[in-house]
């Protein structure tokens, strides 16, 4: 099992369809201060089912939709998609690639969607428990995380082990 | 009937241990219950012990040195529950010349077991890519990404010869 | 009769503008109270411009655009209400390599007016240095300081020519 | 006015006195992880009187105390003292040189001393006042408080701009 892309539409800065291929063994990502590298990290850990807008460094859920530039509007909608090679069968579902959908609308509308049929967040976390990805706090450290590892109190250290278990 | 949790915690002890000397040499390392007579609720802590020095508390420790205990506890917790992914933002950003060849060590141990998600500003961990991922802001306040398989970058001798 | 605090955040803003516009070019930064009723108790927060974006929540700014805002804010009370020294600990360390160049020449702008006292791995910030102060850990587990005069590394000619 | 010398004996990793020469323009610290260049700035803020453990990465006030290591014994008292130039007259004491002084035994008694003489926290809090030192909140950044600036409630920003003023 690995990511296979990822295609952000209207997340964050992503205001044109973006569509990322991913392989296994090492990717770097580079760029300049502020050019959007976090923000990538940021729709994985939404797609995923972040619920938690301060987990995406907002502050209310809507702040993830492209809000605009100078000379761009904001946009409605956020909706990114994450396909996972599923090719060794990791995921409990018959099918060598796994899309999984997340999209969110300025009235507030939120869905999940799994290979194109409608999902709620609770099929997404049932799909992804066994894979070792659960809510992903040990495999994504996102950008000043890695000394707050260290401040955590014991019982959440035990949960990371807990939630790997 | 040993708990999930307590094969879990001697696994991820195993890796940590080996990890753990490989980032810090002659050092070691363990994950300990605080309350052993409660093990299906106890929290639990580091116990270090880093050559030459005496480890009296966490908060003591240096910052290149505490992002290289986080780095030895979650790969050790990835070695022995493996995941299928790993994310790490500048997760290097603190470390000196020779903490950063180590923990370049460690990408370099798990690249074919894992897929790793890396992001970075610093040179040396650019040449240890398969794939450069370059993101760019444009004048219009939007992120553009290209992608460049760094395989092909290779000179070309070589290259034909694979 | 304006309070202490309102001539100062005159001052602040007037500097803050200035150097802001140095870190961030084409971009606007003041510091404005919270609540304009009642200035002798009030919060104050940041309202800012960067060229393209359209800065809505500070939470949403990059790694490295929160350390350049921090030091603009840092730099623009220095300049107001001159110290005598400032003490920096790796405040570049997520900074890009045009940002470095952009901290490093605000280093080079206030080196004549006070004493700065900058901890660093970044050779880039190394080379801006009067004098060097190098630490290490003995096999005995304690620090030992060696100080090396940076002037001196000049070429000969040029040292005797002083 | 400006920091002219440094002695550290028995704070933190500092097992023998050192003393470090500072002058005006440009310093840079170098050193490896952990050589003990952060612990170069807690002692100038340890010396210049600070009160909580919490702002020497401590929990407790002796443990700024040197703990011993692997061949060398723990000490039982550390000492600071900071040597300031004020050939400018900046601080408000008739001498070219201003000597302050900090010491603690791990019997938790703990002295000032300003050029020599006994002096208590409130007078070398008055003695640096004029000077911008103050809490010195402002003028001394600690490793990792850069991005905190930006998360700090927006009346701990107006303390650091009245601490200036
Ligand atoms: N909803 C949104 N709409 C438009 N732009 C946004 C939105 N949310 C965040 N941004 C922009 O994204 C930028 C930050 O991107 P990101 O944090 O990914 O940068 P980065 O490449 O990680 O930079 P660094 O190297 O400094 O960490 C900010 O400048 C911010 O203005
Ligand atoms: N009371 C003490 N007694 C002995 N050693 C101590 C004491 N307090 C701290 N130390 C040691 O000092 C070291 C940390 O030093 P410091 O934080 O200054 O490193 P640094 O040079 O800033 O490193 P980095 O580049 O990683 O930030 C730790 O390894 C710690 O063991
Ligand atoms: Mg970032
Ligand atoms: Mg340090």
């Amino acid at each position: 099992m690995y990511l296979k892309s990822l295609t952000i539409k209207g997340f964050k800065s992503f205001a044109e369809t973006t569509k990322i291929q991913l392989s296994p063994g090492v990717t770097v990502v580079v760029g300049p201060n502020g050019s959007g590298k976090s923000n990538i990290v940021d729709s994985i850990v939404w797609v995923l089912g972040a619920q938690g807008p301060r987990s995406l460094r907002s502050q209310k859920m809507e702040d993830v939709i492209f809000a605009g530039s100078n000379n761009r509007a904001g946009l409605g909608r956020a909706e990114v998609t994450l396909v996972i090679d599923n090719s060794d069968g990791t995921l409990p579902i018959p099918a060598a690639e796994v899309a999984i959908t997340r999209s969110l609308s300025r009235s507030g509308e939120s869905d999940y969607s799994i290979n194109g049929s409608p999902a709620r967040l609770v099929d997404l976390v049932d799909l992804l428990a066994d894979a070792h990805v659960g809510r992903s706090q040990h495999v994504i450290i996102g950008q000043g995380q890695i000394d707050q590892m260290l401040s955590a109190r014991p019982e959440e250290r035990r949960a990371i082990i807990e939630e790997a278990a | 009937m040993r708990s999930v949790f307590m094969v879990a915690l001697e696994d991820v002890n195993r890796s940590f241990q080996a990890i753990f000397s490989q980032l810090f040499p002659g050092g070691s390392a363990t994950v300990v219950l605080l309350d052993t007579e409660n093990p299906l609720q106890s929290g639990v802590d580091f116990e270090l012990s880093i050559p030459a020095k005496k480890v009296r508390r966490m908060s003591l420790l240096s910052g290149g040195e505490r992002s290289m205990v986080a780095l030895a506890f979650l790969f050790a917790i990835f070695q022995s529950r493996p995941a299928p992914f790993v994310i790490l933002d500048e997760v290097e950003a603190a470390l000196d010349d020779k903490n950063l060849a180590r923990f370049l060590g460690l990408l370099e141990h798990f690249r074919t077991t894992a897929q790793l998600l890396v992001i970075s500003h610093q040179k040396r961990t650019m040449e240890v890519a398969d794939v450069l991922l370059g993101a760019t802001m444009d004048k219009s306040g939007t992120t553009k990404v290209v992608r460049e398989e760094i395989s092909k970058r290779l000179p070309l001798a070589i290259r034909t010869a694979e």
